[in-house]
């Protein structure tokens, strides 16, 4: 299985409609601070990451949209994974209508169920819980654990 | 429960020592307070970089401690692998050579999985089959500058933005 | 009491947000929950890159958020102006263009007290008047291997250990 | 005032004499991981840091004598300092003679009481509580303070 393509719109600091083409192999994404890296990582858990909110860097759902003068509304993050010959989308939206904001999920295009989507993210096998995605501090924070911590760590994991 | 555990313990500290050296050189292993009761026990990480003792990693240098446990965190992707993995900038604290060091192995784990890594260093970039470089427009939007494909046959191929 | 906090926290606001500016172009300012009862109350950090909004430092990035608070410890030095400065790799999460803003500002300090700095960085190391470079002989002992001093003319001496 | 030399006799990664003489001006430190430079911050705060241990990275004073086999008993830094035509050496050692460990420390050569120390240090307005000496993960911690917290790290500085 490997992630093809990631597609934001407004999702962040990427306003409008911005499409990553990713490759197998090893890819580095380089620039300055503040420019967005980071933010790449979060639009890939922010659809993948469906059980931790915690792990996005967002106090509200609604800071995922992108900010700008009049706020916008929606946000989405659509990622193009293939696994051998089979090809999906999947992506997740954040819908603000004033009062309240909805999350909702679509699976080549269709809307989906939630338990639908978690069936299909534990397919791909992608062991968040494992530090799969490794996000940046998670060193320091090991580093700063307690004997106890990291032994709890590790029964998380068991 | 007891056991699942300690064999969890014992295969991540396997993969450790292994890591660890492959990184560095150096020695290293996983501590357990108490065997007979691991639920209730501390764990703690020791390491002997090159030439030195073996000591907990809270005595060592900022970038000895990083190496150690981001070699403790690949030990834990290799308990339970992965398809994708995703690191961001987890070689900040090193020094030149050991920013190679883990640009030669995300390389080479790159064979069996697809790897994305965030990194400000030259000396990990340069083991990179695909580099996306990303930049805001003075607006706060950010955009997507370059991109290097390395094709199959190992030609890097630059273009703007969108790969055709 | 209150009078005497509440004068240091302005005269640190004042120095943080001139510090800022000078490093990135972009506003910053330190926030207190409550002027009254100054004693009790919070202090947060904001800060505006250039071209952004002014949010609270914790939305901001990894790099962003180290420059804002590189910006204040500059500005808690300012208060209690000292003859000397040790500072131990405060370049760390800081890109190229960052790093150098910062090689720059501590060279200028330099000329009013002696700044001794940690550094990993290229694009900080080349703004200084002297390098002290030290290594580990592969037994854990450190031996200093090289000084370049800038002498009274500007010119750079290489010489090994001592200088004489 | 400037820290004109800084002499170490086994003090950490620092075994046998080693003497770095230091000029006015911006003086930066390079070398891999793990090769000493922190140590040379920690033998700074060693002697002029009298009074706080946590500084310096260490859980007992032993801890400061380079490591070898057989260990050693005793370890000291000297700092020459100089303001303005005066010239002093102020020296700490920590002496493990197996029961106790004791820390002396010695003006221009001579024993000298703690009081006459921290006077001296005093006058040099060397202000360590306003960090003026910012050691590695010090950015980290203010990073994540709470705002009670750095209400309190201003409040020790007033
Ligand atoms: N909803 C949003 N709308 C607009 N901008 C946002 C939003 N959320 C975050 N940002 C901006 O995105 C930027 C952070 O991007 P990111 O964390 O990806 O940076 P980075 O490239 O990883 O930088 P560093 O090298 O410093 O870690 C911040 O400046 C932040 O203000
Ligand atoms: N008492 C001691 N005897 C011998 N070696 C010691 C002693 N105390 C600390 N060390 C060693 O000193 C080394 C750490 O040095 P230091 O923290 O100065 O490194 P550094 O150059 O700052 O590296 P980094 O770039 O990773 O921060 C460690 O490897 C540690 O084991
Ligand atoms: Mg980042
Ligand atoms: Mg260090």
């Amino acid at each position: 299985m490997i992630i093809e393509s990631i597609e934001m719109e407004n999702f962040k600091s990427y306003g409008k409609k911005v499409t990553v083409r990713l490759k197998d192999g090893f890819t580095v994404i380089i620039g300055p601070n503040g420019s967005g890296k980071s933010n790449l990582g979060d639009a890939m858990l922010f659809v993948l990451g469906a059980k931790s909110n915690k792990a996005i860097r967002v106090d509200r759902a609604a800071d995922f949209i992108h900010k700008s003068d009049p706020p916008l509304k929606r946000c989405s993050v659509t990622l193009t994974i293939s696994e051998g010959d089979k090809k999906y989308t999947l992506s997740r939206e954040i819908v603000n209508n004033g009062n309240e904001i909805k999350s909702n999920y679509y699976l080549n295009g269709k809307r989906a169920r939630y338990l639908d989507v978690l069936k299909l993210i534990d397919s791909f096998h992608i062991y968040l819980d494992s530090y799969s995605f490794v996000l940046q501090g998670d060193i320091n924070n090991i580093i700063k654990m307690s004997g106890a911590e990291r032994r709890k760590l590790i029964e998380s994991m068991a | 429960e007891k056991k699942t555990f300690l064999d969890l313990f014992d295969g991540i500290n396997k993969n450790f020592k292994e890591i660890y050296y492959r990184l560095t050189g150096g020695e290293a292993t996983l501590e357990i307070t108490s065997r007979d009761d691991p639920l209730n026990s501390e764990i703690y990480i020791k390491a002997m970089p090159k030439g030195k003792y073996m000591i907990k990693i809270d005595a060592l240098s900022g970038g000895e401690k990083s190496v150690a446990v981001l070699a403790l965190i690949l030990a834990f992707q290799n308990e339970k692998p992965s398809p994708v993995y995703y690191l961001d900038e987890v070689d900040m604290f090193l020094d030149g050579y050991n920013a190679e060091q883990v640009g030669k192995l995300f390389r080479e784990n790159s064979k069996k999985a697809q790897v994305i890594m965030v990194s400000l260093k030259k000396a990990v970039s340069k083991f990179a089959t695909n580099i996306i470089g990303v930049t805001t427009d003075g607006h706060g939007n950010t955009k997507i500058v370059e991109k290097y494909m390395e094709e199959d046959d190992g030609e890097k191929r630059d273009s703007q933005g969108d790969n055709k």
